[in-house]
């Protein structure tokens, strides 16, 4: 499904050159359920970002379901992420002044949804994110574990089949982010591909496979039990 | 140093009202190391902002260090904050435009700091978050984690006496994570008063006291031996 050969990143900043991906080979199949760890600035987010099409590297290529995706155009990139990918940003991404609910129909505007049909899946979306009592918060209205979980809805809205989850419990107490990973393992096990980028040993472990990344480079890439 | 009375925070959203603060009374003594903790939406950042000067209570009232908060006036409240407070927000609030090195000077340019002593500290500051090699990077050119410690040594740059941080390592690591949780540990053994919203058992280990909120009010308050 996800198929990354020789990518390298690179960016300039004054005269200092930063290899953000320093060449990454890496394949995951439809349905796996995999974490990526690593410390901070080791990757992962761009790494997310490259595989979310929502970035192009400087060197290499990447392939999702076949396509090459450096060859699609924008309006063909933009309809493959909207059916296909529901992305969990680590910085949330939501629109200022518009309600959680609003946010989270966002992904059923684009894909033309009739109004009706989009309030309801985006209710039930923002309900089992537990935040049916915070529908009509702007983001500035909520709390930041609150802001997190519009994200988490938003991303799990359109029922995607690839799952990209950037830190998605990093402002989140162990309870509710227990509660996200159930929703996350549902989907896993529904057949779904789930991508986690994570900190925590503790939601790796959900996943199948761990990878482990360093400097702009996987250095590991292991299976594990899952839970 | 913190005295927090009768303090109530409530918003309107619409019909409905929300009590982000339902009845608090707390006091923390200079130099205390103090975990707060509890479920997303509990009211820990409202609190915070309150103790860091950043808001006021509905109801109640908050003293700092013998001055009743709510009777300053806005000049006044501003330096007791720059002088006093260091604060991480948990959505780290950096300057879009600006490199990581200006906006750790930020607070010292409030301070009326000339500027090559300015420029020493803030780069002290940035090399304790292990970020030298990054300080000439605006917040966008930085990973999730980088602009957290970004954030940090912001708030650590005036070597303020109390230290707000909520949220600190929700985007770091472990090793980075344990790097910062020893600044922190360095400042409170300094006679700091240090006071850290997390939602990590781990994380919250450190302190000497740990607080629980749920719905607006704190339900527990107790000592702990510290790490
Ligand atoms: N401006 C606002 N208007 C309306 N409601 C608000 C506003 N700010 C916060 N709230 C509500 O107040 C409650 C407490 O918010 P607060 O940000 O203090 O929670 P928190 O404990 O920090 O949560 P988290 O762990 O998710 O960061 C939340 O339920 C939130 O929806
Ligand atoms: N636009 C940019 N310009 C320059 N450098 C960048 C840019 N974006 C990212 N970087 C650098 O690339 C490296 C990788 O960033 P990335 O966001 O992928 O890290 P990460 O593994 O997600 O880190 P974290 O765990 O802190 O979120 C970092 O060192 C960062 O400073
Ligand atoms: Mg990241
Ligand atoms: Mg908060």
């Amino acid at each position: 499904l996800i198929e990354v050969r020789g990518v390298h990143k690179l960016y300039t900043v004054g005269s200092q050159e930063v290899r953000a991906l320093d060449g990454v080979d890496l394949d995951i199949r439809r349905g796996e359920y995999v974490a990526i760890m690593g410390a901070s600035g080791s990757g992962k987010s761009t790494l997310m970002n490259l595989i979310g099409c929502l970035d192009t590297p400087t060197r290499g290529s990447y392939r999702l379901d076949g396509l090459a995706v450096e060859r699609l155009r924008d309006e063909e990139l933009a309809r493959v992420r909207n059916r296909q990918i529901g992305f969990v940003f680590q910085t949330f991404h939501l629109l200022p002044r518009t309600t959680a609910l609003a946010n989270v129909e966002l992904p059923l505007v684009y894909a033309r949804m009739p109004r009706g049909e989009r309030h309801e899946l985006a209710r039930k979306a923002i309900a089992e994110v537990g935040l049916s009592e915070r529908s009509h918060h702007t983001p500035n209205e909520l709390s930041g574990g609150q802001r997190q979980r519009v994200a988490i809805a938003r991303a799990l809205v359109n029922q995607p089949s690839i799952l990209l989850a950037d830190e998605p419990t990093g402002n989140l107490d162990s309870t509710t982010s227990d509660e996200i990973m159930e929703l996350f393992d549902r989907l896993a096990a529904a057949g779904k591909t789930v991508i986690l980028v994570t900190h925590e040993d503790d939601i790796a472990e959900h996943a199948r496979r761990v990878i482990v990344m360093r400097d702009g480079k996987v250095i590991s890439d292991r299976q594990q039990p899952g839970s």
